[in-house]
C-alpha cells in the first residue's frame, strides 16, 4: 500500500491548478482557502509548488459532480463515495472530483472540505491509501475536534516520490506505540475483565490471554465520544463506562451512548460548580463506592444511593499513603488500584491500605 | 458465500459491494477460477489488514463497521 502501483508520479515540481465549479453549501472564497490549505499541506514537505490559473485547465482540476459524470465512477450520493481522484498524468490525471451531493462544510461537521481535498490530492499527486489508522491517507473520513498536522506515515511516502522540502516541518507520530518509553495515557478503565488504555484518538485493549493489546481507533466502536479523554471508569454494577472531558460526563453501555449524554458532571455526581474538570476516576467493585481525583484531592460517590458522601473532598494522599503526585489514571484489578502518574504506576493494596508494588505502566503491554 | 458468520442478507450486501467497489472483487472473481469463497476470504482478510482488524478472513461485526464508515472512492488495491 506504499506507493501506488507502477509508482505514477508527476515530472515536474511546479504543478498548476484550476477550479471548474463549486458546492452550493460553501461560499466560493471558502472553496478556494480550503484547496489552497490542502495544497500547503503538501507543499511543506515536498518541493512541489502549485499556482492557481484561470484561463485554462490545471494540470490538476477540481470539479463537484452528480452521479454519473462519465468517468467510470459514478457517485450515488452516498457517505461511502464522496470524492475519488486519479492519480497523476494527462487529462484527467490527477483531477479531483467531489459528489455535489454530499454536504460540505468548513467545520467538524461531515464532510470537511479541506480534510478531503488534502487527502484527495495524495492520490492527485501519486498516494494511494495507507493503512496507518492516524495517516491523512487512511481509506475512511477519520477528520475529528482535532488540529490538522500530516503524519509520518504521509510524510515518507509523499517525501519517497518526490523528496524532502527545503523547508521539512517536524513530521508527527503515527499510530501511538504502547511500548515507547515514557508514553502517558489520557484515561484508563476496566471494561469486562480487560483492561482499556486511552490515547489521543486510540485505545490499547489489553485481554488477558492475548499477547499483545488490540490497537483501535476509539470511534471504530465508540464513533459518538469525542478524543483525548481526562478520564473513565466502569461502573460495573449497571454494566456502563463513564468518559470525562472537561466537565462532562459519557455514559456508554456497550457501543451505545446512553440517551440524555453528555450531561454535566455537576448534576449528575453533585460535584460543586468550582470543580471543572476530573483527573482519574475508579469505581470499587465490593463497595460500588466511585472515587474522583481532581488535583491532589478525591471525592467519593456512592453508586447505589446516586449521591456524593458527606465529607468529601479529603487529601488523596491522607487516605491513600504514598499516592501524593496528582492522579493521572487509576483503575481497580483484583484486590487493588492501579494508580498511575505520568508513565509511572503504584500497586496499592485496598486490604493493607499501603503501595506494595511501583514501576513502568508498560508492564501491561508485554513489551 | 459462506464467509459470513451471522449471514444475514444486509451484510453480504454490504461487504460484497465494499469489496467489488475497492478491492477488485469482480474483477477477480472472473479472472481467478477459484471459488467464491476463497477470493471473498481472501479480499476481506487484505480490508482487514489494511484497517488493523483482527485478520480473519470473516466479515466479523467490527469489519462490517469499518465498512461502514464514510470513505474515500479510489479503491485501496492497485486495478
Amino acid at each position: 500500500y506504499a506507493i501506488t502501483h507502477n509508482n505514477p508520479r508527476w515530472t515536474k515540481t511546479h504543478l498548476t491548478y484550476s477550479i471548474l465549479n463549486y458546492t452550493p453549501y460553501l461560499p466560493r472564497a471558502v472553496v478556494e482557502d480550503a484547496i489552497e490549505r490542502a495544497f500547503r499541506v503538501w507543499s511543506d514537505v515536498t518541493p512541489l509548488t502549485f499556482e492557481r490559473v484561470f484561463d485554462e485547465e490545471g494540470d490538476i482540476v477540481f470539479s463537484f459532480h452528480r452521479g454519473d459524470h462519465g468517468d467510470s465512477k459514478p457517485f450515488d450520493g452516498s457517505i461511502y463515495h464522496f470524492a475519488h481522484a486519479f492519480l497523476p498524468g494527462p487529462g484527467l490525471g490527477g483531477n479531483v472530483h467531489y459528489d455535489l451531493d454530499q454536504k460540505w462544510t468548513d467545520n467538524n461537521e461531515n464532510f470537511n472540505l479541506f480534510y478531503v481535498t488534502a487527502h484527495e490530492l495524495g492520490h492527485s499527486l501519486g498516494l494511494s491509501h495507507s493503512n496507518d489508522e492516524e495517516a491523512l491517507m487512511f481509506p475512511s473520513y477519520t477528520w475529528g475536534n482535532k488540529d490538522f498536522v500530516l503524519n509520518q506515515d504521509d510524510i515518507n511516502r509523499i517525501q519517497a516520490l518526490y523528496g524532502p522540502s527545503p523547508n521539512p516541518i517536524q513530521p508527527t507520530g503515527s499510530t501511538p506505540n504502547p511500548c515507547n518509553s515514557g508514553l502517558t495515557f489520557d484515561a484508563m478503565t476496566t471494561y469486562r475483565g480487560d483492561v482499556i488504555f486511552f490515547k489521543d484518538r486510540f485505545y490499547f485493549r489489553v485481554i488477558s490471554f492475548l499477547p499483545e493489546p488490540l490497537i483501535n481507533p476509539i470511534d471504530l466502536i465508540w464513533p459518538n465520544l469525542p478524543g483525548k479523554f481526562d478520564a473513565a471508569y466502569e461502573a460495573s454494577m449497571v454494566d456502563e463506562l463513564r468518559f470525562f472531558k472537561g466537565n462532562k460526563v459519557w455514559a456508554v453501555r456497550e457501543k451505545s451512548v446512553l440517551r440524555g449524554f453528555p450531561r454535566d458532571i455537576h448534576s449528575f455526581f453533585g460535584f460543586p460548580s468550582d470543580v471543572t474538570h476530573i483527573d482519574a476516576a475508579v469505581c470499587e467493585e465490593k463497595t460500588g463506592k466511585t472515587y474522583f481525583f481532581v488535583d491532589h484531592m478525591y471525592w467519593r460517590y456512592d453508586e447505589n444511593t446516586r449521591s456524593m458522601d458527606p465529607g468529601y473532598p479529603r487529601l488523596t494522599a491522607e487516605d491513600f499513603p504514598g499516592i501524593n503526585d496528582k492522579v493521572d489514571d487509576v483503575f481497580q484489578k483484583g484486590g487493588n488500584f492501579y494508580f498511575f502518574h505520568q508513565s509511572i504506576q503504584h500497586r496499592f493494596n485496598l486490604h493493607t491500605r499501603r503501595i506494595d508494588d511501583s514501576g513502568d505502566s508498560r508492564t501491561w503491554f508485554n513489551c | 458465500l459462506p464467509v459470513f458468520q451471522d449471514g444475514r442478507r444486509q451484510n453480504v450486501e454490504t461487504a460484497w459491494k465494499y469489496l467489488e467497489k475497492y478491492y477488485n472483487l469482480g474483477k477477480d472473481m472472473q479472472a481467478k477460477n477459484v471459488n467464491a469463497k476463497e477470493v471473498m476470504a481472501e479480499k476481506l482478510r487484505e480490508m482487514q489488514q489494511l484497517f488493523g482488524l483482527k485478520v480473519t478472513g470473516n466479515s466479523d461485526p467490527e469489519t462490517l463497521r469499518a465498512m461502514r464508515k464514510p470513505r474515500c472512492g479510489v479503491p485501496d488495491v492497485a486495478p
